[in-house]
């Protein structure tokens, strides 16, 4: 039996508007330490992981691991069917072949169910190495976003430099170029608005633009986002969920022949 | 190599 109740159902929903256009389908791996997926993006060139503890759900009850294959456009259809004040309930059973969502109004006056088929994937596992990486950095997550909305109007491709003193972030294309740099804080009185960089080396490194917008789509769940770089290994973006999971994107960077 | 390339070097699979 696996069942997972979530007050704050809204985080669920969020976190399925930060991977549904990145994935058709994937599979949630249901264990007693909470509910994980990792999956390559469509496309096979992103890598999202995404991680939600059981500690953060009010009910986790987890008997046997299970893996439970869905279409993401279905159940995006299912979870629009929640308001965002809802708590949602899933439920399995051992060796399931579908699983039931439940939503409850907070006055629990309006309770719903939808019961969706699960499907076979065959995803390959894959295991992320543990990197120590030249630069992290932290900053507010909607200024992320906007800057590359902004910048991918330009160009293909954005470079992300990291320094001791900051960011920049830097675009060149037919029209012209254009540079955001965003200097370390010294002092903010929100923690959420605050740019830290943590340094080993600079680093200088250019990705796709289309992959980091999508990514941004996670941008609801945090108000800061982390970017970790090292030169030639994919760069991470994570959103925090919470106080008890995260969504991580990794991207590995563009490299001129 | 590809960034796909460079994606599947990085990552091991289980």
């Amino acid at each position: 039996m696996f069942e997972a109740r979530l007050t704050q159902g809204s985080l669920l929903k969020k976190v399925m508007e930060a991977i549904r256009e990145l994935l058709n389908e994937a599979s949630f791996d249901c264990s007693e330490n909470g509910i994980q997926l990792q999956a390559m993006d469509n496309s096979h060139v992103s890598l999202v992981s995404l991680n939600m503890g059981s500690e953060g759900f009010d009910k986790f009850r987890c008997d046997r691991n299970l893996t439970m294959g869905m279409n993401l456009a279905s159940l995006s259809k299912i979870l629009k069917c929640a308001s965002n004040s809802d708590a949602i309930t899933l439920k399995a059973q051992d060796d399931p072949d579908t699983v039931t969502f439940t939503f409850e109004s907070e006055n629990n006056e309006r309770v719903s169910d939808y019961s969706m088929k699960l499907i076979n994937l065959d995803q390959e596992h894959l295991g992320i190495p543990d990197t120590e990486y030249s630069c992290v950095v932290k900053m507010p997550s909607a200024d992320f976003a906007r800057i590359c909305k902004d910048l991918s109007q330009f160009g293909d491709c954005i470079t992300i430099s990291c320094t001791k003193e900051g960011i920049k972030f830097s675009v060149a294309g037919d029209i012209g170029t254009g540079n955001v740099k965003l200097a370390q804080t010294a002092n903010v009185d929100k923690e959420s608005e605050a740019v830290t960089v943590e340094m080993q080396e600079p680093v200088s490194l250019t990705f796709a633009c289309r992959y980091l917008n999508h990514f941004t789509k996670a941008t609801p769940l945090s108000e800061q986002v982390q970017l970790s770089l090292s030169a030639d290994v994919p760069l991470v973006v994570e959103y925090k969920i919470g106080e008890f999971g995260h969504i991580r994107y990794y991207l590995a960077p563009k490299i001129d022949e | 190599g590809s960034v796909q390339q460079r994606m599947d070097s990085f990552f091991t699979v289980v």
